[in-house]
């Protein structure tokens, strides 16, 4: 594509083409739009974050997509996610309201060697492609390897499973390079991480069945979110704690943020609805992209409106 | 490339905690390969999973001995994928 009006957003898009898109949208928006490199994947893969300000020295609302590489709908959402943003600064008053209190950081393939090998070698691949010492299997499940109950229940300690948690808790690089942003950078005031599938909407925590101190506000704010989501198709969303809306999960992106502070701390479940699992059809991109965003729009205008 | 011809992902719906043990039981059977996209959990939350070709009849025998109601959500994983695929080179070309 010659720039990211002609860039087609109906379509999946390999690693290439989407570090295409990132230095487009940069180039087209020089004055709102950078790219921070937060560090490099196992096989030396850039993690490119897009940056989104509109001024100094402002508090983040960190958005990743693509941590588990197989579920390519999450990619595809962010690449749409980065264009709303551009198209929508100074036409949304409640987005330009939002970016001129707030930064918005944009991590679109967080898990970049396994996305590519996905393209090139396993569709169903999920977790990072480091090889463990000792074993024949490869990799660590990136959402599992987090400083928040590591080790617990509800993460694997067999190298071969697809929930492994790592030699240590932070051992990936495309873990720690987030973590290192969010502790240099200081002032992230909501994380939003997306997975896909099986609709949901959750909050911390995964690792224990202790509510989070904030609970009543993270429920009255992912009930908000999903009722923005579901006016849009009515796709139906399951919301609440991890811990008791899916199972225990431990050494999970979010506890670890939320342990930092980061209160607005979230994760989606994208749709599927039904049919497709990890292979939803490219023509369900878009919709997909449009009802998570307004649950993304719910989430930042309340982050905004309700300054900690 | 690996390939999945012949895989099929069938999503499992447990009546009880009972079948939901039984599944789980099932989940630690590695040489079938199966690959769970929505892990047993708990009666109220569907079970997909992906099973390799070779372990189709055993994992349906298995359900149906157990009377565990599935149905089949997708006929051929790798069908999906080649249209995938073709979609995707489609929009390259263009």
């Amino acid at each position: 594509a010659k720039s990211t009006d002609d860039f087609i957003y109906t379509t999946y898009h390999d690693l290439n083409t989407i570090n295409s898109f990132i230095d487009m949208i940069v180039a087209e928006n020089p004055n709102m739009v950078s790219k921070i490199v937060i560090g490099q994947s196992y096989e030396n893969r850039p993690l490119n974050v897009l940056k989104f300000s509109t001024g100094a020295s402002r508090p983040g609302i960190w958005i990743d997509t693509g941590i588990h590489s197989r579920e390519w709908v999450t990619l595809a959402s962010g690449i749409w996610f980065a264009k709303k943003i551009v198209t929508d600064y100074g036409r949304d008053p409640i987005l330009t309201d939002i970016l001129n209190n707030y930064d918005i950081f944009l991590e679109i393939a967080t898990n970049p060697d396994g996305y590519e090998y996905t393209h090139t070698r396993d569709r169903m691949w999920r977790k990072t492609r480091k090889p463990n010492p000792g074993s024949s299997c490869v990799g660590v499940d990136p959402n599992r390897n987090w400083d928040a109950g590591f080790g617990g229940a509800g993460s694997s300690s067999s190298p071969c499973s697809e929930t492994y948690r790592g030699p240590s808790a932070h051992s990936e690089s495309e873990v720690k390079a987030i973590v290192d942003f969010v502790k240099s950078h200081g002032n992230i005031k909501a994380f939003v991480s997306i997975h896909s599938y099986s609709q949901m909407l959750l909050y911390p925590y995964g690792y224990t069945s202790t509510p989070a101190k904030d609970q009543a506000e993270l429920h009255e704010v992912v009930t908000k979110a999903v009722s923005a989501l579901q006016s849009l198709y009515n796709t139906r969303y399951r919301y609440g704690s991890i811990i008791t809306t899916i199972y225990q999960a431990s050494g999970g992106t979010i506890d670890w943020t939320y342990n930092q502070g980061i209160k607005h701390s979230y994760t989606f479940e994208l749709r599927d609805t039904g049919f497709y699992g990890f292979l939803l059809p490219a023509e369900q991109i878009v919709p997909t992209a449009e009802e998570t965003w307004l649950a993304l729009m719910a989430i930042m205008e309340h982050t905004k409106n309700n300054p900690y | 490339k690996r390939t999945f011809e012949g895989d099929q992902v069938l999503q499992i719906t447990a009546k009880n905690e009972a079948q939901i043990s039984l599944l789980k039981e099932l989940s630690e059977q590695e040489h079938l390969g199966l690959d769970f996209w929505r892990e047993p959990i708990h009666q109220s939350l569907p079970v997909d999973v992906r099973v390799p070709f070779n372990s189709l009849q055993a994992v349906r025998a298995f359900l149906r001995y157990n009377k565990i109601h599935y149905n089949v959500m997708i006929k051929d994983v790798q069908d999906l994928m080649d249209a995938e695929q073709r979609q995707m080179v489609k929009y390259r070309t263009f």
